[in-house]
């Protein structure tokens, strides 16, 4: 099943003041990253919803469910979750 | 909001003393409050900028209007940007209504100008509740954040969304995050709110979470990372009264904020929903007065008595008008007790309490002919006792991390009258044409705003102080006596417990000077991180420096302002640090100790003799052979210098 995820991968190693330059080879490595489960690069390009860049290490990614399992267990990620839904309270 | 400022002691029927926080915190001037949320109406006069100065400089947010030139922001607020992308792979996809962060539900406008609004007088729903609306930090600058967006499946506000709010929200340099919503509890790092708390506490932004409505059942709470700031709802001195009288002339106390009312001392006929059930319908689901299930002929020019739960108790009151009721009455269940919440009904309508609705059922079933009359609604001022905790407000104890106890606290969440939406009804129904500028809701959702603007306040009196300094001065200074002298109660009149409240309810001009704080730092995180079993390799990758498990490591020790021990083998000795933030002094310790537990604190007297001191002591608890704590037992520890106290609550559970 095809589902949407978010890959926790902890901070970032640029400073608290990335340049323009810092954000793009972040959203690169999440690619290049992404692509050694999906293929290519251009197949996770097309899955990520989100590339968390600034602050928050991670991205958010349309995946199937056996490829959120392989990528969970990757040394580098802390943690795989379903994109899942909140109440306003 | 017109009348929670004054129950918390910040004003005094619209004067506010020269020792009001709001004077102290110069109202909050400059600190910048983001709000996860529904997004905002910028139109409302609660978000006008006169009188504001320049946008601080380090501000790096957006207003993101590209495709939504109608929206604007200005110096009060600096920043609106919204978060789709996660919504969008949920539910397929999107029209240009989704390009905006307006706010076109109500939720985020109410809680943002609840944290952050500007004082606009003349605010009332349909002329109750009439005052001046004020936000907790008035002068503080603030910034939308929309990642709530129409319900799929009942939920609004999807993880990817809310983790790109964070990391934007951080770089923009917000100070403090106020997040009304969450969904179940969830361990740490499978929770967007917490990764993003974390990263955001990280970099000094106080967190500011709802602790959910999912009460009154126990192991309810949300939002329950030792990172978070979690807030519990309960009531204010404020009651909008409606009184049902029935023909045996018993007159019922309910509450109501309908404008409707119905011909005076004219009675009509009175009828149980589940006796006006449709042919198709179950007696159960006509007595919730649910969509499709009353009987237009059996309704049609009488009183509908509706059963609370399950469906918007606003609902109700719509589903009764459409199958021609002049009126409703809505009676609470037992689980919500003695809780009644004035909505702004389509129809003159009463919220009864249980025991009352009993009354209303034991009537209905002996007599022939039920008869009954509403009286207009009206606004009391004063009530008691309050505050007394909502039976909505989630409850500990903490299913993830039984040793942290939560909520934290309680803050005003009932009948909250704040700046809503022009774009929906005050019911948020399709069928209600009706628009108002403010509107009355009730929620943790509108607790967690009256916190996050008090911390405003305290971000602008004391910058230096960290996030866990902030929630410690707001925790040990809160109280849990209600306006009677009486405990804190909960919706059914029974004591509450601090599963309930946290350390109690907030008191905002204690807050500035607490005397002592129990200080926390990222590297305690960490530690309690490793406590808990998460391995060292994997802390690193979030620590951001080098980082190395303490050995040895206890849960038990870590700096929270409350103690919690949920499982007590012969006895425990646990540590805490406090850091003096007031004058040099010597607290002595004072305990109310947990039935059938005792509890010494070694030292019982610490002397500060400057700021930024800090001095350890250790407390150790130990079940009594008689009468040894099976269940969650409670008590207190107060440090004193007989001008500061500094109170925790204690508690315990035996194993």
């Amino acid at each position: 099943i095809e589902r949407s995820y978010i890959v926790y991968l902890g901070a970032h190693s640029h400073g608290p003041e990335p340049s323009s330059d810092d954000l793009d080879q972040v959203t690169e490595s999440h690619y290049e990253f992404l692509g050694s489960f999906l293929g290519s690069r251009d197949n996770a390009k097309e899955a990520i919803i989100y590339s968390y860049t600034r602050h928050i290490n991670g991205f958010a990614a349309t995946l199937q469910d056996h490829e959120a399992a392989q990528i969970a267990n990757h040394p580098k990620v802390v943690s795989v979750f379903l994109n899942k839904g909140r109440k306003l309270h | 909001t017109t009348r929670s400022w004054h129950f918390l002691g910040l004003e005094n029927d619209g004067i506010i003393p020269s020792n009001s926080i709001w004077k102290k915190a110069r109202f909050g001037q400059d600190t910048i409050i983001g709000n996860l949320d529904t997004g905002v109406w910028p139109e409302s006069a609660s978000f006008s900028d006169e009188g504001m100065g320049p946008i601080p400089s380090r501000w790096r947010g957006i207003c993101q209007n590209d495709k939504d030139a109608g929206f604007h922001c200005n110096r009060k607020l600096i920043g609106a940007r919204y978060f789709h992308q996660g919504y969008a792979a949920a539910v397929g996809s999107l029209n240009s209504s989704f390009h905006t962060p307006r706010d076109t539900e109500g939720h985020g406008s109410h809680t943002l100008s609840t944290a952050g609004g500007n004082f606009v007088e003349g605010a009332s729903v349909f002329g109750f509740g009439n005052g001046t609306a004020k936000g907790g930090s008035p002068k503080a600058r603030v910034a939308a954040y929309k990642v709530c967006w129409p319900p799929v499946g009942g939920n609004e506000c999807f993880d990817a969304d809310i983790l790109a709010a964070f990391d934007i929200a951080i770089h923009d340099g917000v100070d403090v995050l106020s997040a009304s919503l969450g969904g179940l509890p969830t361990p740490f790092f499978n929770d967007s709110l917490s990764i993003g708390s974390f990263h955001a506490v990280k970099h000094g932004i106080v967190v500011v979470c709802s602790a959910g409505n999912s009460g009154p059942a126990d192991g309810t709470v949300s939002n329950i990372s030792p990172w978070q700031f979690t807030v519990g709802a309960s009531t204010m001195d404020r009651q909008f009264p409606s009184y049902l009288v029935l023909g045996n002339k018993k007159r019922l106390e309910g509450g109501s904020l309908s404008p409707k009312a119905l011909p005076p001392n004219k009675f009509f006929p009175l009828i149980s929903a589940a006796d006006a059930k449709a042919a198709n319908a179950s007696a159960d689901d006509a007595l919730l007065c649910k969509a499709g299930t009353l009987d237009h002929s059996k309704v049609k020019g009488k009183i509908l008595v509706c059963l609370r739960g399950e469906n918007a108790r606003v609902d109700k009151g719509q589903q009764a008008a459409l199958a021609g009721a002049v009126g409703m009455v809505l009676a609470n269940n037992e689980l919500t007790g003695n809780e009644v919440i004035a909505d702004p009904h389509v129809l003159p309508a009463s919220h009864i309490n249980f025991t009352d609705g009993v009354a209303v059922f034991t009537y209905l079933n002996s007599t022939k002919s039920p008869i009954a009359y509403i009286t207009p609604s009206t606004t009391e001022l004063g009530t008691k006792p309050a505050p007394f905790m909502a039976a909505f407000s989630s409850k500990g104890p903490n299913t993830i991390t039984p040793e942290i106890l939560k909520p934290d606290i309680t803050a005003p969440g009932v009948s909250v009258i704040a700046a809503y939406t022009e774009a929906q009804g005050p019911t948020n129904q399709d069928f209600d044409k009706r628009r108002v500028l403010f509107n009355s809701v009730s929620g943790t959702s509108m607790s967690c705003p009256h916190v996050s603007g008090i911390v405003g306040l305290l971000k602008t009196l004391h910058p230096d102080w960290s996030p866990a300094a902030i929630r410690s001065a707001m925790m040990t200074t809160a109280r849990t006596m209600d306006n009677s002298m009486e405990a804190i109660l909960n919706a059914s009149y029974f004591k509450a417990t601090p599963f309930s409240y946290g350390a109690g309810h907030v008191r905002p001009n204690r807050a500035m000077n607490p005397g002592l704080v129990y200080d926390l730092n990222v590297n305690d995180y960490l530690n309690f991180l490793c406590a808990l079993g998460y391995n060292q390799t994997l802390i690193k990758m979030f620590s951001e420096r080098p980082y190395t498990c303490p050995k040895p490591i206890s849960l038990t020790n870590f700096n929270y302002p409350s103690i919690t021990v949920p499982k007590l083998h012969g006895s425990i000795t646990v540590t805490r640090t406090l850091k003096n933030v007031g004058p040099p002094g010597t607290y002595k310790a004072r305990i109310r100790k947990p039935t059938g537990i005792s509890v010494s604190v070694k030292p019982d007297s610490l002397k500060f003799n400057k700021i930024g001191e800090e001095k350890t002591f250790s407390l150790t608890l130990q079940a009594e052979r008689a009468g040894a704590a099976r269940d969650y037992v409670f008590g207190e520890l107060i440090w004193s210098d007989a001008k500061h106290f500094v109170r925790s609550p204690i508690v315990v559970k035996a194993a």
